[in-house]
């Protein structure tokens, strides 16, 4: 059996509203640690990893790992179901082909319950080592998201390039060039505006904007997002759920050939 | 040229 309770139902809506553009089917794997799902987009260039701790749960019973296919089109749909403050439990039976997600209001005067068929996906897992990053970016994820929008009007790649002073994106295209430069400024009154770079050493590498943007559906999640690179390796853009766990996505970079 | 790799050149497949 399988049964997990989150008090803050929406984040899971916010979740699958960040991923089901870029993934359209997925296995959620079950675990007594926790709740993760890890996919390729169709062309293998980027990969969503997310991981929901159990212990970010109000209840959280795994009886026996298990792995629920299941499209993400269709769950947002039941989950655009849910109230924005609704708690939300799924609940699984450990050889059933179904999911059912139940949404009860911060009053329980309203408890509707939603039963998802669930499918046969055979995902291949990869191995996501871990990296020594030459840069780690931390930076307002609105802001970043303002950035990735602003430069896809100018081209479809873009050059990120880390150094001690600062973080440059740039892009050009038919229309032209553009440069956007976010310094550091770990002295911002508000937290919420900080950005702080962690520097190894200077590194830049080019990405297609169209993957960047679509990772930045994930904004609702996370304040700040960090943009961790290293040289001709997939870059991680990681959005941290707080209390809970992780969104992460990564893209592999274009290279000069 | 711009070459764009995928990520099974980077990840290896579990």
């Amino acid at each position: 059996m399988f049964e997990a309770r989150l008090v803050q139902g929406n984040l899971l809506k916010k979740v699958v509203d960040a991923v089901k553009d870029l993934v359209t089917d997925a296995n959620f794997d079950c675990s007594s640690s926790g709740f993760t799902l890890q996919a390729m987009d169709n062309s293998h260039v980027s990969l969503v990893s997310l991981s929901l701790r159990s212990d970010g749960f109000e209840h959280f019973r795994c009886d026996r790992n298990m792995s629920m296919g299941m499209s993400l089109g269709n769950l947002a749909k039941i989950l655009k179901c849910a109230g924005n403050d609704d708690i939300v439990t799924m609940k699984a039976a450990d050889d059933g082909d179904t999911v059912t997600f139940m949404f009860e209001s911060p009053k329980e005067d309203r408890v509707s319950d939603f039963e998802l068929k669930l499918m046969d996906i055979d995902s291949e897992h990869l191995g996501i080592p871990d990296t020594d990053y030459a840069a780690t970016v931390t930076l307002p994820a609105a802001e970043y998201q303002r950035i990735c929008r602003d430069l896809s009007s100018i081209g479809d790649t873009v050059v990120i390039s880390a150094t001690k002073d600062g973080v440059k994106f740039s892009s050009s295209g038919d229309v032209g060039t553009a440069n956007i430069t976010v310094r550091q400024n770990t002295t911002a009154d508000k937290k919420e505006e900080q950005v702080s770079i962690d520097l190894k050493e200077p590194v830049a590498l080019t990405f297609a904007l169209r993957y960047l943007n679509s990772f930045a559906k994930a904004t609702p999640l996370a304040s700040h997002v960090s943009l961790s690179m290293a040289r001709d390796l997939p870059v991680m853009v990681d959005y941290q759920i707080s209390d809970m766990g992780h969104l992460r996505f990564y893209l592999a970079p274009k290279i000069e050939d | 040229l711009l070459v764009q790799y995928g990520l099974p050149d980077f990840f290896t497949a579990l």
